[in-house]
């Protein structure tokens, strides 16, 4: 009866293995990066294939940060300071997010930020 | 977020987790989930890093984040890293980073320096404890011996505290959730009372990548953060990783 009250704890639950049902919504694709490839290179086909997606991320969080300052202040500092930062990360990363941005097509700033977000998200 | 490395009583390593991720990033009300957790799912890989044509490691990943959260050197070690909140977060490191105080790295870059560079578990536990970072964090590492397992519970300048596999006294695992291991969880956000009941109802004799996916696919271990579970095990470099859904009821966090 408990796990209809929060926290809706469960007992134990066994022969999960193979995943399937309402707790499993997908497998997940293998893709490579050969570290051998010029870091403004290595993302190339992985990115073609999840721009789309990776958009939808990008503009949530956009989004939200719109909500959070709805004068678009706080996205329009993302756009303009962080591509600045982007030189100053360690090597090859900043070479990486670059060449990510160019491929998907997305500001700079946005995608040094889905980088960093760990650190921002801290707060 | 919810990790563990465990041994088996034969002295196999198998490290899990559960990637919980974009709290009070906004609710959808409609379909009862956080935004940013379902808009991530479709992002979620697998990456097989190769140099000189052999893998060097491999990872679970969000396609665009060149960091790292959870990985495995084969035959080496397993890595993975916990969100740990403080008022000495990562605003600071920001900050200093930003007026040019860069000698602390972000933790996803040092997560794929240490798979890239280290060559053993104590390598890469003397790189995890020592490097300077921008924000808190727990590692959880798993190594390919029998004892080797830890969190170490980062602050942004040192190692709080590493805690170690220990067979002589019983921790035949290291679970780690969101909070300090020598304090008790928010009461409203304990995973890992479920965690550790269901561990220990496991036993060592049983524990298997597939018992710990039943762990980990337990409520509120399995809650409405959680975009995937990973299963590793060191020998071979054995990863897969499944994307989840948490039907209702369930918790939010």
């Amino acid at each position: 009866s408990t796990q209809f009250i929060p926290p809706y704890t469960e007992e134990c639950r066994t022969e999960m293995y193979p995943p399937a049902g309402p707790t499993f919504r997908s497998a997940v694709s293998w893709y490579t990066v050969d570290l051998d490839s010029p870091p403004s290179d290595r993302w190339t086909a992985l990115i073609t294939d999840k721009k789309n997606d990776l958009l939808v991320v990008i503009k949530a969080i956009r989004d939200f940060a719109n909500a959070l300052v709805p004068s678009g202040r706080l996205v329009e500092l993302v756009d303009i300071s962080l591509p600045l930062m982007v030189e100053t990360l360690p090597k090859p990363y900043g070479e990486e997010i670059k060449a990510i941005a160019a491929v998907a097509g997305l500001p700079l700033g946005e995608v040094v930020l889905y980088n960093i977000f760990y650190e921002v998200f801290t707060v | 977020c919810t990790s563990v490395v465990a041994e088996d009583d034969e002295g196999n390593l198998f490290h899990a987790r559960n990637l919980d991720f974009g709290i009070f990033m906004g609710w959808d009300v409609k379909n009862k989930s956080w935004i940013i957790s379902e808009k991530l799912k479709p992002l979620v890989i697998n990456l097989n890093f190769k140099r000189n044509n052999q893998t060097l490691f491999k990872s679970t990943n969000f396609a665009g984040y060149v960091g790292l959260l959870t990985g495995v050197k084969p035959n080496l070690f397993t890595l993975t890293m916990n969100e740990r909140f403080n008022l000495d977060g990562g605003f600071v490191g920001i900050l200093e980073w930003i007026f040019g105080k860069r000698d602390g790295m972000w933790m996803g870059f040092l997560m794929r320096s240490v798979l890239e560079n280290a060559n053993s578990y104590k390598e890469a536990q003397t790189l995890l404890v020592q490097t300077k970072l921008l924000a808190p964090a727990y590692f959880i590492l798993g190594g390919n011996q029998t004892g080797q397992g830890c969190i170490i519970t980062r602050s942004r300048l040192h190692s709080i505290d590493v805690l170690e596999l220990d067979l002589k006294l019983g921790r035949w695992y290291v679970l780690e959730t969101n909070y300090d291991h020598w304090n008790e969880p928010l009461f409203l956000d304990d995973r890992r009372t479920s965690a550790m009941k269901c561990m220990n109802q496991t036993t060592q004799t049983n524990i298997t990548p597939k018992t710990m996916y039943d762990v980990l696919s337990t409520k509120p271990v399995l809650n409405k953060l959680t975009v995937y579970t990973t299963l590793m095990q060191v020998s071979g470099g054995k990863l897969e990783s499944f994307i989840r859904d948490c039907p209702n009821p369930c918790m939010p966090w």
